[in-house]
């Protein structure tokens, strides 16, 4: 597996805040658990009628989706499994032989 | 050879350095290759230029491409442009024409540590390999690094964050040559083009105000000819605009230093996809994606020729 199979199970949401209620209720999330921001670039350019894509640790992703739910947060998965989009991206070469 | 290098995948640092060597031996009437500096880890920071040569001083066009090291498919398309450019070249009248009245220098790789940082270790790493020494983090954000509305709003000044703006402006070596190679050349630097990945958008100046740049209506224009013929190669709907409008207000990027150093054309391209695939655009999309925007590309360069 390429880069140690490190991202297997993290998935990427799109969250879609619709009011500024939700756009402080996914800041409070955020406080909890570390995301890596792919859009915007950053939790401080978050605003109402934004959508934002987030790369979340396989770890995190119930207790994310349990929070996205309590708060009636819009939310899809773009990404289930990241590590998989990763092999397909390069098309299963070698690592090896990229490397 | 460089019958044999395979444009349609995605290539490590090396093998894209290794490509500019053999563009520039194998294509001395056309390719000169440059090196502004070293990067923090000390690699080289190499340009291609291309255009025929000429005594006369021509106007010039740059392209960075990859200043966020996750951002793949800009690498990938500045090898493109520099492979169509030079294969079409006498064949083709726009690109002729082009190469003939104007220079072209493009750098594939912008960010060359976080880059090769991306290929070996974190896939989504975006900002350089810089050191801080008070934070064990690493790494500034290379569009937030420009002296320009610099560290403002969406920018952070936390060494941790993915946006950290630096110590100071153009503390990032990469940028600092960059900036440095601009400011030699401004007086025939027509256009600034920097590539970025993903949200399918078209921006110029400003990011951080509202205001419009005085030659709004020729960049607006240039901006429009360049999505239209974006979109008449698959279809594909680019939106453009000014990036405080059609993105967010944020601190000064690269285009905004651009600008307001003189270069009166600045981009930045946000290529595929719109959040599909994000930064995992799959090797299979790399020809409809390098195809249409090269088409944008040559609109936005046709259009310097022209009085506006």
């Amino acid at each position: 597996y390429q880069y140690n199979n490190r991202y297997a199970g993290d998935q990427v949401f799109r969250i879609t805040l619709t009011n500024d209620t939700e756009v402080q209720a996914l800041k409070k999330i955020l406080e909890l658990i570390k995301m890596d921001f792919w859009q915007p670039n950053s939790a401080s350019l978050i605003h109402r009628n934004a959508t934002v894509d987030v790369h979340v640790k396989r770890n995190d992703t119930q207790r994310l989706h349990a929070r996205l739910k309590l708060e009636k947060i819009k939310y899809r998965m773009l990404i289930a499994d990241l590590q998989k989009e990763i092999e397909k991206q390069t098309g299963y070469r070698s690592s090896r032989k990229r490397r | 050879s460089e019958s044999q290098y395979d444009y349609e995948v995605y290539h490590s640092l090396e093998e894209i350095q290794n490509w500019m060597f053999e563009m520039n031996r194998s294509r001395p009437e056309l390719v000169t290759m440059l090196s502004l500096g070293k990067s923090y880890e000390g690699r080289p920071l190499f340009v291609l230029q291309l255009g025929k040569r000429s005594c006369l001083q021509k106007k010039s066009v740059w392209i960075d491409c990859g200043v966020h090291a996750r951002e793949w498919i800009g690498p990938a398309f500045c090898q493109w442009f520099v492979k169509e450019a030079l294969s079409t070249y006498k064949y083709d009248s726009v690109m002729t024409r082009l190469l003939n009245h104007l220079d072209f220098f493009i750098m594939p790789v912008f960010n060359v540590d976080g880059y090769r940082f991306s290929w070996n270790t974190d896939r989504f790493w975006r900002k350089t390999r810089s050191k801080n020494h008070k934070f064990h983090c690493r790494g500034v954000d290379a569009n937030r690094n420009w002296k320009v509305k610099w560290c403002d709003e969406g920018a952070s000044s936390h060494p941790c964050d993915d946006t950290y703006c630096g110590p100071f402006p153009e503390s990032e070596p990469e940028v600092k040559a960059v900036a440095k190679f601009l400011r030699k050349h401004k007086r025939h630097m027509k256009a600034y083009i920097s590539i970025h990945a993903y949200a399918q958008m078209l921006l110029y100046p400003y990011s951080y105000k509202y205001a419009a740049i005085p030659n709004f209506n020729c960049v607006e224009s240039a901006a429009q000819n360049a999505v239209t013929a974006l979109y008449s190669a698959y279809g594909v709907r680019y939106r453009y605009g000014p990036a405080a409008t059609t993105l967010y207000v944020s601190s000064g990027s690269s285009i905004d230093w651009a600008y307001k150093n003189g270069i009166p054309y600045a981009f930045a391209f946000e290529l595929r996809d719109t959040g599909h695939f994000g930064f995992l655009l799959p090797e299979s999309l790399i020809k409809p994606t390098c195809t249409e925007t090269l088409k944008a590309v040559k609109a936005i360069a046709s259009g310097l020729l022209k009085k506006c």
